[in-house]
């Protein structure tokens, strides 16, 4: 049930980075968080860089999910 | 170890991302 709630957010929140739905998340889409989130357009660069696995420049609903995973049980089990 | 200490950051800018984007979600800061 933990894993799946993990997943529900990490939906979600790729949504929200993904605004136009293409399926993969392009540094400008983050950039544009920075209207919505109270981080600089570094720290999303930073975000960006820490997510992209393999750094081809493009975040996969995979990349996202596994960067997300690990901060959601790193909270759930401090 | 300079391997550690980037680890360490980025953790840390994903977590604060994180919390900002549950923070925007819920409303409550």
């Amino acid at each position: 049930p933990c894993q799946l709630a993990m997943l529900r957010k990490a939906q979600e929140f790729f949504q929200t980075c993904d605004a136009e739905g293409k399926g993969f998340i392009a540094k400008r889409d983050m950039q544009r968080l920075h209207k919505e989130l109270p981080l600089s357009l570094e720290e999303l660069e930073d975000v960006f860089d820490a997510l992209d696995a393999d750094g081809n420049g493009f975040l996969t609903p995979e990349e996202f999910t596994t960067g997300f995973s690990h901060f959601f049980f790193s909270q759930s089990n401090p | 170890d300079p391997n550690m200490k980037a680890g360490a950051t980025s953790e840390g800018v994903l977590a604060n991302f994180f919390n900002s984007l549950l923070s925007k979600k819920t409303g409550t800061p």
